[in-house]
């Protein structure tokens, strides 16, 4: 089954 | 000083309205070289990115930094009482806690301001980095926001392959299964009606129904849209606002398990 993921496992913080 | 001036308020009103569905407030970042903004929606699965170039606008004076925090529920209840022709003016002080809408009527006739109070959001900024996308798919806004919607109606997701015959869009649920596919166009008379397809390598992706359809709220806004993608990496889908800048979302992707 796919589950959703968060943006911010993508992406750091500035 | 800040004061940024837009021929016509439709363009304000389809703005707005591409990012309302998804955030419920959002930080206006204003500079000499326009303005930005930057947010992602309130689960995170989402980011908002928008720039308006200062030389899109008719007029455009930003003497220092800026950051102006909106309630975007305010801002519609303003700009709904906008007519479409109206110029449209931002205003604001340095370090002001309140922003200046002013519409203008076409012959000058009507002049209208609203004040509305500024928030303070510790919004946080995303550092996105440079992706060489596998695959690049212009096609037409209406077309992309009819397939999102038509697929929604079977499934919370959607599969997008994209390889060098074409694009699938895939829905698959209680139903059934529906599969659009989208081969690249030949000859086109008009450039906005062409569906274009650049692949480095195919590429498998599986996304929320309800977030693409967010933002297909942005079609007005652009004949064309461009979904740039990636294995294992968020999806881009970007309008262009004509002769002012574009709008993007980063979509994550869904994944196993």
């Amino acid at each position: 089954k796919k589950v959703q993921g968060s943006i911010r496992n993508y992406f750091t913080s500035k | 000083m800040f004061e940024a001036r837009l021929g016509q308020a439709t363009i304000l009103k389809k703005i707005l309205d591409a990012i309302k569905d998804l955030l419920n407030e959002a930080t206006f970042d204003c500079s000499d070289s326009g303005i930005q903004l930057q947010a992602m929606d309130n689960s995170h699965v989402s980011l908002v990115s928008l720039t308006l170039r200062s030389d899109g606008f008719d007029k455009f004076r930003c003497d220092r930094n800026l950051s102006m925090g909106m309630n975007l529920g305010s801002m519609a209840k303003i700009l709904k009482c906008a007519n479409n022709e109206d110029n449209v003016t931002m205003k604001a002080q340095d370090n002001a806690d309140t922003v200046t809408i002013m519409f203008e009527s076409a012959n000058q006739e009507k002049v209208s301001d609203y004040e509305m109070k500024l928030m303070n959001l510790d919004q946080e900024h995303l550092g996105i980095p440079e992706t060489d996308f596998s695959c690049v798919v212009r096609m037409p806004a209406m077309e992309f926001a009819r397939i999102c919607r038509d697929l929604a109606q079977f499934s919370e997701s959607v599969v997008i392959c994209c390889t060098k015959e074409g694009v699938k869009f895939s829905a698959s649920g209680d139903v059934g299964t529906a599969n659009i596919k989208l081969a690249q166009t030949g000859s086109v008379d008009k450039e906005e009606e062409a569906v274009i397809i650049e692949m480095q390598e195919p590429v498998t992706l599986t996304f929320a129904c309800r977030y693409l359809n967010a933002f297909t709220k942005a079609t007005p806004l652009s004949t064309q849209v461009q979904l740039s993608m990636c294995a294992d990496v968020p999806l881009v889908v970007e309008y262009a606002i004509k002769d002012l800048g574009h709008i993007r979302y980063y979509l994550a992707p869904k994944i196993e398990d």
